[in-house]
C-alpha cells in the first residue's frame, strides 16, 4: 500500500529539504517508487532535485485549486524511479486565499487520492511531503493528508525548544483532522560528535524519545550542502561520502520500520 | 531619534535569533538603549536572553491584542540597557485570528508607537525585531513597523535561493504599506573560510549587492549556538571568542551606517 510521509519542523533550517530528497533518493535506489511533494514556497527541494524555475509550469499550487491533475504537476528526476512535484513562491498564497475554504486543511489529502486510481504497479510506494519552516496552513495539509510524520531535529539547543509544541500540535491533528496519523520517527541531523553540545543534544532526545529517535544519524557533512547547486541527490553527487552513506542507511531503517525489510 | 529594525528571512535557521540577540547585546554594551521585541512563536530570542517560559506572563501576543500594554510587557535581561519583550506559541494564533481587521498589517506598528511617549532619555535608541522563517502576517508587521531590515544570509547555496523573493517583498511593502522602508544591509552568518561553498556564496552575494553587504562577516562558532542553553548572550558567556568578537564589530559597522559612530 502506498505511505505518505510529512517531513515537518517548525524551527528552520533543521534539515526537512535535505533529509525529503536525500532519503527519497535512497529510497528510490532500493528499487522503490517514490513521489516527493514539495509543499515549501521556497521550493528548495524542487532546485535541489534539478528542476529550475523555468521548468515549473504546473506546480502543487496548481494541483491545490485544482488548476490540473496531480499527474500533470508530476516531473521525472535524475533519479529513476523518483518523481517529483515541484513548487514556487505562488504557494504562499495558499495560506491567504484558502484560509475561508471549508475543506482548507484536506486540500493536499484530496489532491494526493488521485493517486489511489492509479494501477498499483504504477502507484508511489512513498510520497515524502518537504514542509515549510511553520504550522501553517500547508503544514497542516501535510499532516492532515500524511500516514507519519517524520521530524528532523538538528542537534542544537535551540531546535530541541520547538518539539513539545510540534507534539502538541500533532495530538490536535490526531484529534481531530487525521486521527491515523503516526510518528514515523524522529531523525538526529547535523551531528558533529566532537562537539559536546552536538552529542548532548542527541542523549537528551534519546533519554526522552526513547525508540522514536533513528539509530541513524546524519552527521554534519559539506557535501550535503553542495549538492544542491548542482541539482542532485548526494547519492548521485558524491556517493562514499559521509552524508550519502547515512541517508543509505537511514533509508534501510526506515523500510525496517515500515515492515518493507 | 529611534529606530526600528526588523531582522528577517524567510529561509530557516539562517541566524535570525542569534543576531537579533547578539547584535542588540553588542550595542547596549557600547551603552545605547536597545529593546528586542521577540515576534517568533518559538520564543527563541526570549529563551536566549534567559527569560523561561513561566516568566512570559505578559507577551507581544497581549500587547498585539491590546490585552496590556508594551510597557507591561517589557522585561530587562541580564544585559545593562538590554530589554526584551518576549513570545510564546500563543503568538502562532495571530495569523489566523486577526487576518480578518482592516489593519493587520499595522498592529505592530501601533504598539511600538506607544514608545513614542516616553520621554527621550527612557525611549530605545533601537529595537531589533526577531522575524519567525516565514513572509507571513508577523513577519509583514514587522516591515510595517520597521524604519530598515537588516538581513541575514546564511553562506549556503540554498539560501541564496530565497533572496530575491525577499527583496521584491521589501517592494511591494516599500510600495503600500511602509515607504520610508529601507534595507539597513545584508549579514553574511556561519561563515567558514575553509570551505569553498561558503567563500562562494559570500563572493556571490558581494558581487550582486555590493555595498549592502556588510563588511563584518560572523563565522561559524560553536559558543554562539551554546550561549542559547545559558541563556545568555555570547558577549556574556564567552566574550573573547571568535563569534563575539564578530558581533561586537558588528555593532560598530552599525553603528557606522546610522552615523552614530
Ligand atoms: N547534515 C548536513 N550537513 C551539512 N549541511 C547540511 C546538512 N543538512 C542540511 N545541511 C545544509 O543546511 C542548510 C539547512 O538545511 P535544509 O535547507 O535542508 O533545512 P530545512 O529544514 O529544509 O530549512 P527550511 O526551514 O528553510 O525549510 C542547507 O543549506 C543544507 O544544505
Ligand atoms: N555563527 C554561528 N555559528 C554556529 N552556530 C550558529 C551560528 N549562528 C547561529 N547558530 C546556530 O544555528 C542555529 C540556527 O540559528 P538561529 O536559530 O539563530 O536561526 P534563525 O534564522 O533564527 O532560525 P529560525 O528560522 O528557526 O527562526 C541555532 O541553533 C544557532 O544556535
Ligand atoms: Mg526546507
Ligand atoms: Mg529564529
Amino acid at each position: 500500500p502506498m505511505r505518505i510521509i510529512a517531513i515537518a519542523n517548525q524551527k528552520g533550517g533543521v534539515g526537512k529539504t535535505t533529509t525529503a530528497v536525500n532519503l527519497a533518493a535512497s529510497l528510490a535506489n532500493t528499487g522503490m517508487r517514490v513521489l516527493v511533494i514539495d509543499l515549501d514556497p521556497q521550493g528548495n527541494a524542487s532546485t535541489a532535485l534539478g528542476v529550475d524555475r523555468q521548468q515549473r509550469r504546473h506546480t502543487i499550487y496548481h494541483a491545490l485549486y485544482g488548476d490540473c491533475s496531480l499527474a500533470d504537476a508530476t516531473t521525472s528526476t535524475a533519479v529513476e524511479g523518483l518523481d517529483l512535484v515541484s513548487a514556487t513562491v505562488d504557494l504562499a498564497a495558499v495560506e491567504v486565499e484558502l484560509s475561508d475554504r471549508e475543506d482548507r486543511e484536506a486540500l493536499l489529502r484530496g489532491v494526493l487520492g488521485q493517486l489511489n486510481h492509479l494501477p498499483p504497479a504504477q502507484q508511489p510506494q512513498f510520497v515524502l511531503v518537504d514542509c515549510p519552516p511553520t504550522l501553517g496552513l500547508l503544514t497542516i495539509n501535510a499532516l492532515a493528508a500524511a500516514d507519519s510524520l517524520l521530524i528532523p531535529l538538528q542537534a542544537e539547543f535551540l531546535a530541541l525548544e520547538g518539539l513539545s509544541y510540534l507534539l502538541r500540535t500533532v495530538e490536535t491533528i490526531t484529534g481531530k483532522i487525521n486521527p491515523g496519523l503516526t510518528i514515523d520517527g524522529v531523525l538526529m541531523t547535523m551531528v558533529d560528535k566532537r562537539n559536546n553540545l552536538s552529542t548532548a543534544v542527541c542523549n537528551d532526545a534519546r533519554s526522552h524519545l526513547g525508540a522514536l529517535v533513528y539509530e541513524t544519524e546524519i552527521p554534519r557533512n559539506v557535501r550535503l550542502s553542495e549538492a544542491p547547486s548542482h541539482g542532485l541527490p548526494v547519492a548521485l553527487y558524491d556517493p562514499k561520502c559521509t552524508g550519502a552513506v547515512a541517508y543509505d542507511a537511514l533509508a534501510q531503517e526506515f523500510l525496517n520500520r515500515h515492515h518493507l525489510w
